[in-house]
C-alpha cells in the first residue's frame, strides 16, 4: 500500500514539465526515503535524478519499496488536470498495475480520481559516485534559462568555462559566434539573485545546447541553479525543490576529435 | 569535428 499526500500539488505538475521532454518512459521508486526517480535520455548522453523526499509530503505511507514504471507524457496529461492549488495524493495498491492520483480543490468541494495504467520498464540503474567539482556556479535559474535560450538561436553547443574572472558561456554558429560572461555577484538585495562562484581550478567543457535548453524547462521548481563543472566528469545541472529535494541533470560533455 | 560522450563513459551500471 501507497500513499503519498503533497498539499503542494503543484510541485509534481512542475516536476512532470520538467523531466518529460527528456524521458519517455521511466521508474518512480517509493521507499521510506521518499519518491524518487533515475532515468536516462534514450541516447544516453543526459540524466535526470529526482528526489522528493518523505519529510517534505504531508502524508507518506509507503509499506514496502515498490517501483512504478510510468509514460511521463500520461503522467503530465493527468497531472494537467489537477488545479495549480490542488492537493494532490498518490495511491497504489501491491502488486496492483494501476496508480491513482487524487486531486483536491483547497477547499475540498471538488475532489477527482485519476487511474493510469502502470508499465514494465527495464531501466538501467547507473551509480553516482559522490565527486568533487572543479568549479560550482549557482546563479538565477531564469538568468541561466535566458543564456541557453539566446545562444541556442546562434549556435548547438555552448563552452562553459570557469575562471577566477566569471563564468563564461560560449557558442558558434553559421551566423557567427556570441559569449555571453557572468561575474560573480553577491552584492544583491535577494540571496536568490546572486550569482556565486566557487572555483578550485578553472575549467571548461562543451555541451550540446538542446539538453541544455531542455533541463531549464525546470525553472519553475527553483529561483536558482547550480551548475557543478568537473573536466573528468559529466555537469550536473540541479534545481533545488524547496524544502523536499531536488532535480538534478546530468549531461556527457563533447570533445574535440 | 565534436564527438557527444556517453555517460556510459563515467557512471557505470548498477
Amino acid at each position: 500500500m501507497l500513499e503519498l499526500r503533497l498539499v503542494q500539488g503543484s510541485l509534481l505538475k512542475k516536476v512532470l514539465e520538467a523531466i518529460r521532454e527528456l524521458v519517455n518512459d521511466a521508474n518512480f521508486d517509493c521507499s521510506a526515503t521518499g519518491f524518487s526517480l533515475q532515468a536516462m535520455d534514450s541516447s544516453h548522453v543526459a540524466l535526470v535524478a529526482l528526489l522528493l523526499r518523505s519529510e517534505g509530503f504531508e502524508h507518506y505511507r509507503c509499506d514496502r519499496n515498490l517501483s512504478m514504471g510510468m509514460n511521463l507524457n500520461n503522467m503530465a496529461k493527468m497531472l494537467r488536470c489537477a488545479g495549480n492549488d490542488d492537493i494532490i495524493t498518490i495511491k497504489a495498491d501491491d502488486g496492483s498495475d494501476t496508480v491513482t492520483f487524487m486531486f483536491e480543490s483547497p477547499n475540498q468541494d471538488k475532489i477527482a480520481d485519476f487511474e493510469m495504467k502502470l508499465m514494465d520498464i527495464d531501466s538501467e540503474h547507473l551509480g553516482i559516485p559522490d565527486a568533487e567539482y572543479h568549479a560550482i556556479v549557482r546563479m538565477p535559474s531564469a538568468e541561466f534559462a535566458r543564456i541557453c535560450k539566446d545562444l541556442s538561436s546562434i549556435g548547438d553547443t555552448v563552452v562553459i568555462s570557469v575562471t577566477k574572472e566569471g563564468v563564461k558561456f560560449s557558442t558558434a554558429g553559421d551566423i557567427g559566434t556570441a559569449n555571453i560572461v557572468c561575474r560573480q555577484n553577491k552584492t544583491v538585495d535577494k540571496p536568490e539573485e546572486a550569482t556565486v562562484i566557487e572555483m578550485q581550478e578553472p575549467v571548461s567543457l562543451t555541451f550540446a545546447l538542446r539538453y541544455m535548453n531542455s533541463f531549464t524547462k525546470a525553472t519553475p521548481l527553483s529561483e536558482t541553479v547550480t551548475i557543478s563543472l568537473s573536466s573528468e566528469l559529466p555537469v550536473v545541472v540541479e534545481y533545488k525543490i524547496a524544502d523536499m529535494g531536488y532535480i538534478r541533470f546530468y549531461l556527457a560533455p563533447k570533445i574535440e576529435e | 569535428h565534436e564527438t557527444q560522450l556517453r555517460l556510459e563513459a563515467f557512471f557505470t551500471f548498477n
